[in-house]
């Protein structure tokens, strides 16, 4: 399963 | 980015910034809670676990130094310097932020996106950043005479995270699949606790009188 997208809000 | 996030992400660091300058110059922390600069702090270490595996962008590491570097000074700043923390109030700051901790954990291990470890403690974090003003909420009701940075402190720190609604909207219209309830519903419970404050906080804007609150 495909990696979830990193978090880009801090 | 948009310029909501990208403005939530300076009134952030503006609401830092301010209490910094707060007690690093005058070297006070009157009327400030260190039961909620520790449950941001706690905030911060559970939320950037990623920051040495996952780059996002210069950006976004520095911002997330900055606001670790910032959140754990300023609790060192209260709890330690020799003359700041003669002007803690530990007598009217007496919120149990215990008490907010396990349940936001207990809340985080069952409402998850994904029950990794990673996942649960940053679902923690947002779940424990809605509820980490509350000490601070509860001591400005304490303090009868609520100083300007510290006002303005509170302020910036409850208008973030209105702006980062904001960005929340734009990125759901402007991103397919764009969804994440467990950050949306937090920050709205968050932004929501504010509420009786920025009415406070208006009045004395507008009506140019010292801002109190209601005990």
């Amino acid at each position: 399963n495909p990696k979830p997208p990193p978090k880009d809000e801090l | 980015m948009n310029i909501f996030r990208f403005a939530g992400d300076m009134t952030h660091l503006a609401s830092v910034l301010v209490l910094l300058l707060k007690i690093h110059t005058i070297k006070s922390c009157a009327g400030i809670s260190l039961k909620t600069q520790e449950l941001y702090a706690l905030v911060f270490a559970t939320r950037y676990l990623d920051l040495f595996t996952d780059y996002i962008s210069l950006y976004n590491t520095l911002m997330k130094l900055i606001f670790l570097g910032s959140s754990f000074s300023i609790v060192w700043y209260i709890r330690y310097h020799k003359i700041v923390r003669r002007s803690y109030d530990k007598d009217q700051d007496t919120f149990r932020h215990y008490f907010l901790v396990l349940p936001c954990l207990l809340l985080a291990l069952l409402i998850n996106e994904k029950f990794t470890f990673r996942e649960v403690m940053w679902t923690f974090s947002l779940y424990l950043e809605a509820v980490a003003i509350l000490p601070q909420l509860v001591l400005l009701q304490r303090t009868r005479n609520i100083d300007n940075l510290t006002g303005q402190y509170v302020f910036l720190l409850g208008a973030y995270r209105a702006l980062y609604i904001l960005n929340w909207i734009y990125r759901y219209f402007t991103e397919p699949h764009y969804v994440h309830w467990i950050t949306w519903i937090s920050g709205l419970v968050q932004t929501l606790l504010y509420a009786d404050f920025f009415y406070y906080y208006f009045q004395s804007w507008k009506n140019n009188v010292k801002l109190e609150l209601p005990a």
